[in-house]
Protein backbone atom coordinates (compact mmCIF):
# COMPACT_ATOMS: atom_id res chain seq x y z
CA UNK A 1 0.00 0.00 0.00
CA UNK A 2 1.46 3.07 -1.09
CA UNK A 3 1.93 5.44 1.79
CA UNK A 4 1.44 9.30 1.58
CA UNK A 5 3.38 10.34 4.79
CA UNK A 6 4.18 13.99 5.38
CA UNK A 7 2.33 15.33 2.08
CA UNK A 8 -0.23 17.66 1.90
CA UNK A 9 -2.59 19.24 -0.24
CA UNK A 10 -2.89 23.01 -0.84
CA UNK A 11 -5.85 24.76 -1.64
CA UNK A 12 -4.39 27.45 -3.91
CA UNK A 13 -6.60 30.63 -5.17
CA UNK A 14 -4.61 32.25 -7.84
CA UNK A 15 -6.04 35.72 -8.38
CA UNK A 16 -4.79 36.34 -12.21
CA UNK A 17 -4.88 34.95 -15.91
CA UNK A 18 -0.64 35.22 -14.98
CA UNK A 19 -1.33 33.07 -12.00
CA UNK A 20 -3.35 30.33 -13.66
CA UNK A 21 -0.75 29.94 -16.26
CA UNK A 22 2.28 29.82 -14.15
CA UNK A 23 0.27 27.03 -11.99
CA UNK A 24 -0.32 25.20 -15.43
CA UNK A 25 3.46 25.25 -16.03
CA UNK A 26 4.14 23.85 -12.51
CA UNK A 27 1.28 21.13 -13.53
CA UNK A 28 3.27 20.16 -16.80
CA UNK A 29 6.50 19.83 -13.99
CA UNK A 30 6.51 16.25 -14.13
CA UNK A 31 9.58 15.71 -11.52
CA UNK A 32 7.61 17.37 -8.87
CA UNK A 33 4.93 14.67 -8.85
CA UNK A 34 2.12 16.46 -8.09
CA UNK A 35 -1.44 15.33 -8.52
CA UNK A 36 -4.19 18.27 -9.32
CA UNK A 37 -7.17 17.18 -7.45
CA UNK A 38 -8.87 20.49 -9.31
CA UNK A 39 -7.30 22.20 -11.84
CA UNK A 40 -5.93 25.69 -13.41
CA UNK A 41 -8.42 26.83 -15.20
CA UNK A 42 -9.86 30.22 -14.37
CA UNK A 43 -9.29 32.41 -11.19
CA UNK A 44 -12.34 32.34 -10.02
CA UNK A 45 -12.07 28.61 -9.38
CA UNK A 46 -9.79 27.06 -6.69
CA UNK A 47 -7.16 25.04 -7.05
CA UNK A 48 -6.29 21.81 -5.26
CA UNK A 49 -3.17 19.95 -5.58
CA UNK A 50 -1.66 17.13 -3.66
CA UNK A 51 2.15 17.62 -3.31
CA UNK A 52 4.32 15.22 -2.30
CA UNK A 53 6.58 15.24 0.75
CA UNK A 54 9.54 15.88 -1.34
CA UNK A 55 7.92 18.55 -3.20
CA UNK A 56 6.33 20.80 -0.23
CA UNK A 57 9.44 23.48 -0.04
CA UNK A 58 9.68 23.96 -4.00
CA UNK A 59 6.08 24.54 -4.38
CA UNK A 60 5.80 26.50 -1.22
CA UNK A 61 8.48 28.38 -2.43
CA UNK A 62 7.51 28.80 -5.99
CA UNK A 63 3.60 30.06 -4.38
CA UNK A 64 5.07 32.40 -1.91
CA UNK A 65 8.05 33.82 -4.94
CA UNK A 66 4.72 34.69 -7.32
CA UNK A 67 2.52 35.81 -4.29
CA UNK A 68 0.30 33.20 -5.33
CA UNK A 69 -2.15 32.89 -2.35
CA UNK A 70 -2.50 29.30 -1.13
CA UNK A 71 -3.93 27.71 2.13
CA UNK A 72 -3.74 24.27 3.24
CA UNK A 73 -6.73 22.11 2.82
CA UNK A 74 -5.06 18.91 4.22
CA UNK A 75 -2.14 18.94 6.28
CA UNK A 76 -0.89 15.28 6.22
CA UNK A 77 -2.67 12.79 3.91
CA UNK A 78 -1.37 9.75 5.46
CA UNK A 79 -3.30 11.04 8.78
CA UNK A 80 -6.40 11.40 6.95
CA UNK A 81 -6.44 7.89 5.66
CA UNK A 82 -5.12 6.38 8.42
CA UNK A 83 -8.64 8.12 10.19
CA UNK A 84 -10.55 6.83 6.78
CA UNK A 85 -8.63 3.05 7.54
CA UNK A 86 -9.57 2.94 11.32
CA UNK A 87 -13.41 4.31 10.22
CA UNK A 88 -13.54 1.41 7.79
CA UNK A 89 -12.19 -1.20 10.22
CA UNK A 90 -13.96 -0.25 13.04
CA UNK A 91 -17.63 -0.57 10.55
CA UNK A 92 -16.34 -3.19 9.40
CA UNK A 93 -16.06 -4.76 12.92
CA UNK B 1 -29.52 -12.80 0.94
CA UNK B 2 -32.39 -11.07 0.53
CA UNK B 3 -31.79 -10.10 3.95
CA UNK B 4 -28.92 -9.23 3.62
CA UNK B 5 -29.34 -6.18 1.70
CA UNK B 6 -31.63 -4.95 4.59
CA UNK B 7 -29.38 -5.47 7.11
CA UNK B 8 -26.21 -3.75 4.98
CA UNK B 9 -24.20 -1.12 6.48
CA UNK B 10 -24.75 1.79 4.26
CA UNK B 11 -23.21 4.57 5.76
CA UNK B 12 -19.23 3.21 5.70
CA UNK B 13 -16.68 2.29 2.47
CA UNK B 14 -16.90 -1.13 1.18
CA UNK B 15 -14.01 -3.19 -0.91
CA UNK B 16 -15.04 -4.64 -4.24
CA UNK B 17 -15.73 -8.12 -3.01
CA UNK B 18 -18.07 -6.79 -0.78
CA UNK B 19 -20.27 -4.55 -3.19
CA UNK B 20 -20.53 -7.92 -5.62
CA UNK B 21 -21.63 -9.74 -2.98
CA UNK B 22 -24.49 -6.71 -1.90
CA UNK B 23 -25.21 -6.45 -5.48
CA UNK B 24 -26.23 -10.63 -5.39
CA UNK B 25 -28.70 -9.94 -1.95
CA UNK B 26 -30.26 -6.96 -3.70
CA UNK B 27 -31.20 -9.21 -6.42
CA UNK B 28 -32.28 -11.87 -3.86
CA UNK B 29 -34.07 -9.71 -1.91
CA UNK B 30 -35.96 -7.75 -5.09
CA UNK B 31 -36.23 -10.95 -7.64
CA UNK B 32 -38.96 -9.01 -9.46
CA UNK B 33 -37.19 -6.19 -9.90
CA UNK B 34 -33.49 -6.49 -10.34
CA UNK B 35 -31.58 -8.77 -12.48
CA UNK B 36 -27.48 -8.26 -12.55
CA UNK B 37 -26.66 -7.80 -15.70
CA UNK B 38 -23.11 -9.15 -16.94
CA UNK B 39 -21.62 -6.70 -19.40
CA UNK B 40 -18.34 -8.32 -19.48
CA UNK B 41 -14.98 -8.14 -17.73
CA UNK B 42 -12.30 -5.73 -16.90
CA UNK B 43 -8.75 -5.58 -17.91
CA UNK B 44 -7.41 -7.40 -14.81
CA UNK B 45 -10.64 -10.08 -15.86
CA UNK B 46 -12.20 -9.16 -12.75
CA UNK B 47 -16.56 -9.20 -14.10
CA UNK B 48 -17.94 -5.83 -14.59
CA UNK B 49 -22.01 -5.78 -13.63
CA UNK B 50 -25.05 -3.63 -13.94
CA UNK B 51 -28.35 -3.69 -11.43
CA UNK B 52 -30.72 -3.48 -14.01
CA UNK B 53 -34.08 -2.10 -12.29
CA UNK B 54 -37.29 -3.73 -14.95
CA UNK B 55 -40.67 -4.32 -14.29
CA UNK B 56 -40.95 -6.16 -17.53
CA UNK B 57 -41.37 -5.43 -20.97
CA UNK B 58 -39.06 -5.63 -23.94
CA UNK B 59 -36.23 -3.06 -24.25
CA UNK B 60 -37.85 -0.25 -22.78
CA UNK B 61 -36.69 3.01 -22.57
CA UNK B 62 -34.11 3.03 -20.10
CA UNK B 63 -32.11 4.83 -18.41
CA UNK B 64 -28.53 4.54 -17.29
CA UNK B 65 -26.70 5.78 -14.01
CA UNK B 66 -23.06 5.03 -13.80
CA UNK B 67 -20.35 5.54 -10.39
CA UNK B 68 -17.06 4.78 -9.55
CA UNK B 69 -15.70 5.73 -12.98
CA UNK B 70 -12.71 7.06 -11.04
CA UNK B 71 -11.38 4.65 -8.81
CA UNK B 72 -10.88 7.13 -6.24
CA UNK B 73 -14.04 8.96 -5.89
CA UNK B 74 -15.39 6.77 -3.42
CA UNK B 75 -18.58 8.50 -2.19
CA UNK B 76 -20.17 7.52 -6.10
CA UNK B 77 -19.70 4.72 -5.81
CA UNK B 78 -21.46 4.55 -2.03
CA UNK B 79 -23.97 7.25 -3.10
CA UNK B 80 -25.23 4.55 -5.94
CA UNK B 81 -25.07 2.11 -3.82
CA UNK B 82 -27.61 3.88 -1.15
CA UNK B 83 -29.91 5.24 -3.96
CA UNK B 84 -30.44 1.72 -5.33
CA UNK B 85 -31.54 0.64 -2.04
CA UNK B 86 -33.53 3.55 -2.29
CA UNK B 87 -34.93 2.87 -5.88
CA UNK B 88 -35.68 -1.03 -4.93
CA UNK B 89 -37.43 0.00 -1.34
CA UNK B 90 -39.58 3.19 -2.87
CA UNK B 91 -40.86 0.88 -5.80
CA UNK B 92 -44.62 0.43 -4.69
CA UNK B 93 -44.17 2.86 -2.14
CA UNK B 94 -43.69 5.85 -3.87
CA UNK B 95 -45.82 6.85 -6.69
CA UNK B 96 -43.53 8.59 -8.85
CA UNK B 97 -41.03 5.47 -8.64
CA UNK B 98 -43.74 3.38 -9.11
CA UNK B 99 -44.97 5.03 -12.08
CA UNK B 100 -40.64 5.66 -13.39
CA UNK B 101 -40.09 1.80 -13.06
CA UNK B 102 -44.05 0.84 -14.78
CA UNK B 103 -42.96 2.69 -17.57
CA UNK B 104 -39.23 2.59 -17.92
CA UNK B 105 -35.95 0.26 -16.94
CA UNK B 106 -32.71 1.96 -15.09
CA UNK B 107 -29.50 0.52 -15.35
CA UNK B 108 -27.34 1.40 -12.29
CA UNK B 109 -23.29 0.73 -12.87
CA UNK B 110 -22.25 0.69 -8.92
CA UNK B 111 -18.17 0.06 -9.91
CA UNK B 112 -17.20 1.46 -13.56
CA UNK B 113 -14.08 0.95 -13.27
CA UNK B 114 -13.27 -2.30 -10.41
CA UNK B 115 -9.83 -2.91 -10.88
CA UNK B 116 -8.85 0.85 -10.49
CA UNK B 117 -11.43 0.33 -7.23
CA UNK B 118 -9.56 -2.85 -5.90
CA UNK B 119 -6.60 -0.77 -6.05
CA UNK B 120 -7.80 2.16 -4.08
CA UNK B 121 -8.30 -0.36 -1.23
CA UNK B 122 -4.89 -2.61 -1.73
CA UNK B 123 -2.37 -0.27 -2.89
CA UNK B 124 -3.13 3.19 -4.13
CA UNK B 125 -5.49 5.37 -2.24
CA UNK B 126 -5.14 8.03 -4.61
CA UNK B 127 -5.62 5.66 -7.83
CA UNK B 128 -7.90 6.99 -10.70
CA UNK B 129 -7.36 5.31 -13.74
CA UNK B 130 -7.63 1.41 -14.99
CA UNK B 131 -5.08 -0.63 -14.29
CA UNK B 132 -4.20 -1.69 -18.29
CA UNK B 133 -0.37 -1.81 -18.87
CA UNK B 134 0.61 0.59 -21.70
CA UNK B 135 2.74 -0.36 -24.14
CA UNK B 136 6.29 1.10 -24.05
CA UNK B 137 5.51 3.11 -20.50
CA UNK B 138 6.61 1.68 -16.82
CA UNK B 139 2.81 4.04 -15.91
CA UNK B 140 -0.18 2.21 -16.16
CA UNK B 141 -3.67 2.69 -16.65
CA UNK B 142 -6.16 4.82 -18.88
CA UNK B 143 -8.51 7.77 -17.62
CA UNK B 144 -11.97 6.48 -18.28
CA UNK B 145 -13.58 9.42 -18.66
CA UNK B 146 -11.44 10.85 -21.39
CA UNK B 147 -11.53 7.52 -23.87
CA UNK B 148 -15.04 8.05 -25.05
CA UNK B 149 -15.28 9.00 -29.22
CA UNK B 150 -16.57 12.37 -28.48
CA UNK B 151 -13.39 14.78 -29.41
CA UNK B 152 -11.17 11.93 -28.73
CA UNK B 153 -7.75 13.25 -27.99
CA UNK B 154 -8.27 16.94 -27.92
CA UNK B 155 -7.43 19.26 -25.43
CA UNK B 156 -7.99 18.55 -21.61
CA UNK B 157 -6.44 14.89 -21.95
CA UNK B 158 -3.14 13.73 -21.84
CA UNK B 159 -1.04 11.67 -24.83
CA UNK B 160 1.38 10.79 -21.85
CA UNK B 161 0.86 7.32 -20.40
CA UNK B 162 2.23 9.00 -16.67
CA UNK B 163 -0.39 11.61 -16.45
CA UNK B 164 -4.07 11.17 -14.97
CA UNK B 165 -5.93 12.38 -17.85
CA UNK B 166 -4.09 9.91 -20.46
CA UNK B 167 -6.88 9.28 -23.01
CA UNK B 168 -5.40 5.69 -23.98
CA UNK B 169 -4.31 5.10 -27.31
CA UNK B 170 -7.37 5.20 -29.22
CA UNK B 171 -11.17 5.73 -28.14
CA UNK B 172 -12.99 2.96 -26.59
CA UNK B 173 -9.59 1.52 -26.18
CA UNK B 174 -9.78 0.69 -22.92
CA UNK B 175 -12.77 -2.62 -22.07
CA UNK B 176 -14.23 -1.20 -19.56
CA UNK B 177 -15.54 1.71 -21.54
CA UNK B 178 -15.65 -0.14 -24.84
CA UNK B 179 -18.27 -2.66 -22.46
CA UNK B 180 -20.63 -0.19 -21.57
CA UNK B 181 -20.49 1.56 -25.51
CA UNK B 182 -21.79 -2.01 -26.35
CA UNK B 183 -24.50 -1.78 -24.33
CA UNK B 184 -25.61 1.39 -24.46
CA UNK B 185 -25.36 0.58 -28.65
CA UNK B 186 -26.82 -2.58 -28.51
CA UNK B 187 -29.66 -1.52 -26.38
CA UNK B 188 -30.08 1.33 -28.63
CA UNK B 189 -32.97 2.97 -26.31
CA UNK B 190 -31.42 5.08 -23.81
CA UNK B 191 -32.99 8.76 -22.74
CA UNK B 192 -30.67 9.31 -20.42
CA UNK B 193 -27.22 9.10 -19.37
CA UNK B 194 -26.18 10.03 -16.14
CA UNK B 195 -22.68 9.95 -14.49
CA UNK B 196 -21.77 9.90 -10.95
CA UNK B 197 -18.38 11.76 -9.89
CA UNK B 198 -16.63 13.12 -6.90
CA UNK B 199 -15.97 16.31 -5.74
CA UNK B 200 -16.94 19.82 -6.37
CA UNK B 201 -20.43 19.79 -5.93
CA UNK B 202 -21.42 20.49 -9.77
CA UNK B 203 -24.08 19.10 -12.36
CA UNK B 204 -22.69 19.34 -15.81
CA UNK B 205 -23.88 18.50 -18.80
CA UNK B 206 -22.22 18.36 -22.67
CA UNK B 207 -19.83 19.52 -24.35
CA UNK B 208 -16.87 19.24 -22.71
CA UNK B 209 -14.64 18.97 -25.38
CA UNK B 210 -15.90 22.12 -26.72
CA UNK B 211 -17.24 25.66 -25.37
CA UNK B 212 -19.81 25.52 -27.93
CA UNK B 213 -23.67 25.56 -26.55
CA UNK B 214 -25.68 22.42 -27.24
CA UNK B 215 -28.36 22.15 -29.63
CA UNK B 216 -30.38 21.30 -26.30
CA UNK B 217 -28.41 23.42 -23.50
CA UNK B 218 -31.36 25.76 -22.23
CA UNK B 219 -33.56 22.29 -21.83
CA UNK B 220 -31.02 20.85 -19.70
CA UNK B 221 -29.75 23.64 -18.16
CA UNK B 222 -33.35 24.21 -16.85
CA UNK B 223 -33.62 20.31 -15.58
CA UNK B 224 -30.39 20.75 -13.86
CA UNK B 225 -31.50 23.84 -12.09
CA UNK B 226 -34.68 22.02 -11.34
CA UNK B 227 -32.29 19.20 -9.79
CA UNK B 228 -30.14 21.24 -8.01
CA UNK B 229 -32.96 23.15 -6.26
CA UNK B 230 -34.05 19.46 -4.94
CA UNK B 231 -31.19 18.18 -3.98
CA UNK B 232 -30.06 21.58 -2.05
CA UNK B 233 -33.98 21.86 -0.27
CA UNK B 234 -32.52 19.05 1.86
CA UNK B 235 -29.11 20.41 3.25
CA UNK B 236 -28.19 23.68 1.18
CA UNK B 237 -25.42 22.07 -0.05
CA UNK B 238 -25.11 24.36 -2.94
CA UNK B 239 -24.54 22.87 -6.45
CA UNK B 240 -23.42 24.89 -9.84
CA UNK B 241 -24.95 24.01 -12.54
CA UNK B 242 -23.43 24.34 -16.40
CA UNK B 243 -21.88 22.76 -19.39
CA UNK B 244 -18.57 21.13 -18.52
CA UNK B 245 -16.42 22.80 -20.67
CA UNK B 246 -17.88 25.78 -19.27
CA UNK B 247 -18.14 25.26 -15.13
CA UNK B 248 -14.65 23.77 -14.82
CA UNK B 249 -12.78 23.31 -17.73
CA UNK B 250 -12.48 21.56 -21.17
CA UNK B 251 -12.01 17.69 -21.36
CA UNK B 252 -11.85 15.84 -24.18
CA UNK B 253 -12.97 12.23 -24.50
CA UNK B 254 -15.31 12.58 -21.73
CA UNK B 255 -18.99 10.06 -21.50
CA UNK B 256 -21.57 12.46 -21.15
CA UNK B 257 -20.37 13.62 -24.63
CA UNK B 258 -20.26 10.48 -26.74
CA UNK B 259 -24.14 9.49 -25.18
CA UNK B 260 -25.13 13.05 -26.04
CA UNK B 261 -23.85 12.90 -29.66
CA UNK B 262 -25.48 9.07 -30.62
CA UNK B 263 -28.70 10.91 -29.43
CA UNK B 264 -29.18 10.41 -25.53
CA UNK B 265 -29.98 13.86 -24.81
CA UNK B 266 -30.70 13.81 -20.81
CA UNK B 267 -26.96 13.27 -20.71
CA UNK B 268 -25.54 14.98 -17.24
CA UNK B 269 -22.29 14.34 -15.25
CA UNK B 270 -23.10 15.06 -11.00
CA UNK B 271 -19.53 15.74 -9.22
CA UNK B 272 -20.83 15.21 -5.67
CA UNK B 273 -19.25 16.63 -2.19
CA UNK B 274 -17.56 18.53 -1.01
CA UNK B 275 -15.94 22.16 -2.21
CA UNK B 276 -12.95 21.53 -0.95
CA UNK B 277 -12.29 20.33 2.85
CA UNK B 278 -12.01 16.82 2.02
CA UNK B 279 -11.55 15.94 -1.39
CA UNK B 280 -11.73 13.10 -2.31
CA UNK B 281 -11.04 12.16 0.96
CA UNK B 282 -15.29 12.40 2.58
CA UNK B 283 -15.47 10.75 5.84
CA UNK B 284 -17.94 7.71 5.88
CA UNK B 285 -20.15 10.18 8.18
CA UNK B 286 -21.46 11.78 4.98
CA UNK B 287 -22.33 8.92 2.84
CA UNK B 288 -25.88 9.16 4.13
CA UNK B 289 -26.52 12.72 4.26
CA UNK B 290 -24.92 12.84 0.54
CA UNK B 291 -26.58 9.64 -0.95
CA UNK B 292 -29.92 11.19 0.58
CA UNK B 293 -29.46 14.41 -1.27
CA UNK B 294 -28.51 13.25 -4.44
CA UNK B 295 -31.27 11.14 -4.61
CA UNK B 296 -33.85 14.04 -4.63
CA UNK B 297 -31.40 15.60 -7.52
CA UNK B 298 -31.28 12.28 -9.65
CA UNK B 299 -35.14 11.33 -8.83
CA UNK B 300 -35.78 14.87 -10.17
CA UNK B 301 -33.80 14.25 -13.72
CA UNK B 302 -35.62 10.74 -13.93
CA UNK B 303 -38.93 11.95 -13.63
CA UNK B 304 -38.71 14.61 -16.11
CA UNK B 305 -37.14 11.97 -18.00
CA UNK B 306 -40.05 9.85 -17.72
CA UNK B 307 -42.69 12.90 -18.62
CA UNK B 308 -41.01 13.90 -21.73
CA UNK B 309 -40.30 11.54 -24.21
CA UNK B 310 -38.77 11.72 -27.31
Amino acid sequence: RKVFTGDQVLRIDAKSEEQIQLLKELENTEVLELDFWTHPVSSDLPVDVHVPYVSLNVVRRFLQDNEIPFQVMIEDLQELLDKEQEDLQHDAM
Amino acid sequence: KGRDAKSFDYATYHGLETLYSWMDSMVAGHPNLISKVHIGSSYENRPMYVLKFSTGGSNRPAIWIDAGIHSREWISTASAVWMANKLATDFGVDPSVTSLLGQMDVYLMIVTNPDGYAFTHTNNRMWRKTRSVNPGSTCRGVDPNRNWDAGFGGPGASKNPCSDSYHGPSAHSAIEVNNIVNLIKNHGNFKSFISIHAYSQLLMYPYGYICTDIPDQAELHSVGQGAVQALSSLYGTSYKVGSICKIIYQASGGSIDWTYNIGIKYSFAFELRDTGRYGFLLPANQIIPTATETWLGLKYIMEYVRDHPY
